[in-house]
């Protein structure tokens, strides 16, 4: 007997799993499948991992990475740093459809979005916004800088390199399973 | 991040990603997601994974195309997994990271790198054996 569909994501996501499932019943492809099932994290934001007015970068922007492949074609559409569009995996899968490129990111992804038909808007929202007020007002701690001065340990940039070859703070230490790619 | 694999009844295979990656990083990163291989991979005939954790790690070992070369191989899926993870713990043994492995059998599986705050992974599974979405743990290695 076989147990062909399958879908399976990674974390609790359960919503995301059962839309994907959903779309494979109703006969939908398996890339149909993974567009609708990722969708679905978007809109509900999976603990703040996924989506809009989560992460906020260093400036307190929420920036957005996706990506969509088809194992059929080895064909992918991807976006990355993709600036004020919410649904990032649906303009994957219109990269993967309407161009021959694999990638495309930032503020130039954003104009690609616009052009088929995405609305561009604001990803922040108060709790993005609280969290990077709060990560500001702790002196930018933790950050991703090491090797540049000011301390990065213990102050806010702009930072410039410096001579020093001391790891200041360590990757592994901010990454966790509330804050991951 | 969510990351997704999808086995179609006909065989075909697809696999995908979603993530507003790590907070406070640097304008501009972009993490492994979005990369092809890194955070997710797909090929018919063999099957597909997909790894979230730290990407900046991740993407450096193109996790999600060497689960497929190692189930290509005939490798189960949870072994192909936990090969990439032990991969990965040798030159850093600390990182976070976990990936999710399927083949075109139906046959699945998954891995996590342990440390002291991740000890289990927790990830989605529906197929035409179950009622529902299931929640399944692995114990990290």
């Amino acid at each position: 007997f076989s147990p062909l569909p399958l879908v399976l994501n990674t974390w609790p996501f359960k919503n995301a799993t059962d839309a994907a499932w959903r779309t494979l019943v109703s006969g939908g492809t398996a890339v149909d499948a993974v567009e609708n099932g990722c969708a679905v994290c978007e809109t509900e934001r999976c603990e703040g991992t996924v989506g809009f007015g989560g992460s906020p970068d260093e400036v307190g922007e929420t920036t957005l990475d996706a990506m969509i492949m088809d194992g059929a074609t080895m064909n992918v559409g991807a976006v990355g740093d993709l600036r004020r569009i919410k649904n990032a995996i649906g303009v994957a899968r219109r990269v993967l459809d309407h161009t021959t490129h694999t990638l495309l990111v930032g503020d130039s992804a954003t104009n690609f979005a616009e052009s088929m038909g995405f609305t561009v808007e604001d990803l922040s929202t108060t709790t993005s916004k609280s969290l990077h007020s709060e990560w500001a007002s702790k002196n930018c701690q933790p950050n991703f800088w090491r090797r540049v001065t000011p301390d990065p340990s213990k102050y806010c940039g702009p930072y410039k390199p410096s001579g020093s070859l001391e790891w200041a703070i360590s990757a592994h230490k901010q990454v966790d399973i509330h804050n991951h790619d | 991040t969510i990351g997704m694999v999808v086995i179609h009844k006909t065989g075909h295979v697809a696999a995908g990603t979603s993530t507003n990656g790590l907070k406070f990083k640097i304008p501009g990163r972009v993490g492994d997601s979005p990369i092809p291989g890194a955070g997710a991979y797909a090929e018919d005939m063999i099957g597909a994974a997909a790894a979230t954790g730290d990407g900046d790690i991740l993407m450096r070992f193109l996790p999600s195309y060497q689960a497929v070369e190692y189930m290509r191989r005939g490798d189960h899926p949870t072994t192909a997994c936990q090969k990439v993870i032990a991969k990965i713990q040798k030159y850093f043994p600390k990182f976070f990271g976990a990936i999710i492995c399927a083949n075109v059998m139906g046959s699945y599986g998954a891995a996590c790198n342990k440390h002291p705050t991740f000890t289990q992974f927790s990830f989605m599974v529906y197929n035409s054996l179950r009622i529902q979405p299931t929640e399944e743990k692995v114990d990290c290695i």
